[in-house]
């Protein structure tokens, strides 16, 4: 899976 | 979260305060690039435009306004307070060689084409690269004092356990970030060098000399 929404790293 | 990527954030941070306990203490910022410091005002600026439309955590949240926070305070303890002893003739890195191709790339590499995904790749990219004035500079001089090597170091080791957080992460959330981790494996490279020398020569209590 990539996450393609929603970054939660700094 | 994880383990890694707390321990991570936290060597950031710490960096960030070793930076600011080193221009206050010496009273000066010799030895410290000014386009690196720069360059992470831009980068924390780009990525975290979320802050306008997404909720994460309350620690993200308060991270990220630690992070453009002190590295805005940065910049401007350097133009100000600190300026006279700041010498732009050694940094001489040509930015322009970092924000171009970054532009180019984040447009190609992205996942969403949104102005907002685009800058948050950049962001990504950008930080892979942004500390190269700043090693420049020590190239350049061939020394440096041994808190500025301690900051160095911080962010190295912040760069370092972002490798095993997504390990851990693709095992057990089989979550998987390309972009982040090609741009997180390059920038963890550029301080190899650098902990060759820190480990060999600070850590013996010795001076942080490059080999000439």
């Amino acid at each position: 899976e990539t996450s393609t929404e929603g970054h939660d790293e700094l | 979260m994880n383990l890694f990527r707390f321990l991570g954030d936290t060597a950031h941070l710490a960096s960030i305060l070793v930076l600011i306990h080193k221009m206050h203490t010496t009273k000066s910022c010799r030895g410290i690039s000014f386009k690196t410091q720069a360059l992470y005002v831009a980068v924390f600026v780009t990525r975290y435009l979320d802050l306008f439309y997404r909720w994460v955590s309350l620690y993200n949240f308060f991270m990220k306004l630690f992070f453009i926070g002190s590295s805005c305070y940065i910049l401007f303890l350097m133009k100000t307070k600190f300026r006279p002893t700041q010498d732009p003739a050694i940094d001489t890195f040509r930015i322009e060689y970092l924000l171009g191709p970054c532009t180019v790339i984040a447009l190609i590499f992205n996942y969403k084409f949104s102005p907002t995904e685009i800058l948050w790749s950049f962001s990504i990219f950008l930080e892979s690269v942004a500390i190269l004035p700043q090693l420049f500079l020590l190239q350049r001089t061939g020394e440096a004092e041994t808190i500025t090597t301690h900051y160095l170091a911080a962010l190295g080791i912040y760069r370092a356990l972002y490798i095993p957080n997504w390990i851990y992460r693709y095992f057990t959330e089989g979550v998987v970030d390309p972009i982040a981790i090609t741009a997180g494996l390059v920038q963890t490279g550029l301080y190899i060098d650098f902990f060759y020398v820190y480990v060999t020569k600070v850590l013996q209590g010795q001076k942080f000399e490059l080999p000439a």
